[in-house]
């Protein structure tokens, strides 16, 4: 464990922390895509398979559980409960995610460390985890009002995969053989998405406006 | 020499 890790995980469970919070309190998702928290508990759920045959340390099951567990219940409380699903736009949240799963499948399929079923459950959800943002993004420009716990969710979410990026330069200077290039290359890729929310977040946070993506 | 993996992390 390095302190950037550390970051990163701390940041991560901010950023469910921050969405739960708001969905628990305010009773509202106004502004959150469901199709973005589906696609984060199938990320959780396709790469904690082995929370039950590999114990790593305490930490890991713990925040295992925790990000499965807010995942799935953020996706519940959208979806089935009685005043918070009022608050869903499901017009507006129409991102065909079932096209970014099929895709991120057959590459998984192809492009792995090893061709066995929980590697490749595991490379899908690195693959899957990378764009799943997308359905959150294409949302918040939709809806042009973004609220700041939303703008935070999606600030902190983005923010915990940059401070892993540098986990992984750490680590490959301070441990032989942590080469991971799929690790390495996803959690790239997904940065990069946020780069353009990033540039408005930092912008409205400058200006000390109200946080607007260009349509 | 044993693998240094990244499915220790989260």
């Amino acid at each position: 464990m390095n302190i950037f890790r550390l970051a990163g995980d701390m940041t991560h469970l901010a950023s469910v922390l921050v969405l739960l919070l708001k969905i628990h309190t305010i009773k509202s998702c106004a502004g959150v895509s469901l199709k973005t928290q589906e696609l984060y508990a199938l990320v959780f759920a396709t790469r904690y398979l082995d929370i039950v045959t590999d114990f790593i340390s305490v930490y890991n099951t713990v925040m295992k559980l925790i990000f499965l567990g807010s995942s799935f219940s953020i996706v519940w409380y959208i979806r089935h409960h009685r005043v918070v699903r009022r608050s869903y736009d499901k017009d507006q949240d129409t991102f065909r995610h079932y096209l970014l799963m099929i895709p991120c499948m057959l590459l998984a399929l192809f492009v792995h460390e090893k061709f066995t079923f929980k590697e490749v459950m595991w490379t899908f959800s690195l693959y899957l985890e990378a764009v799943a943002i997308l359905p959150q993004l294409v949302l918040l420009q939709r809806t042009r009002n973004i609220d700041n716990l939303t703008g935070q969710y999606v600030f902190l979410l983005g923010a915990y995969r940059g401070l892993y990026i540098f986990n992984w330069i750490y680590r490959y200077f301070t441990e032989p053989h942590f080469v991971h290039w799929i690790t390495w290359i996803a959690g790239v890729v997904q940065t990069l998405l946020y780069a353009d929310f990033f540039y408005y977040y930092f912008e409205s946070w400058k200006n000390n406006v109200r946080l607007q993506l260009p349509a | 020499t044993d693998r240094e993996s990244t499915h220790d992390e989260l």
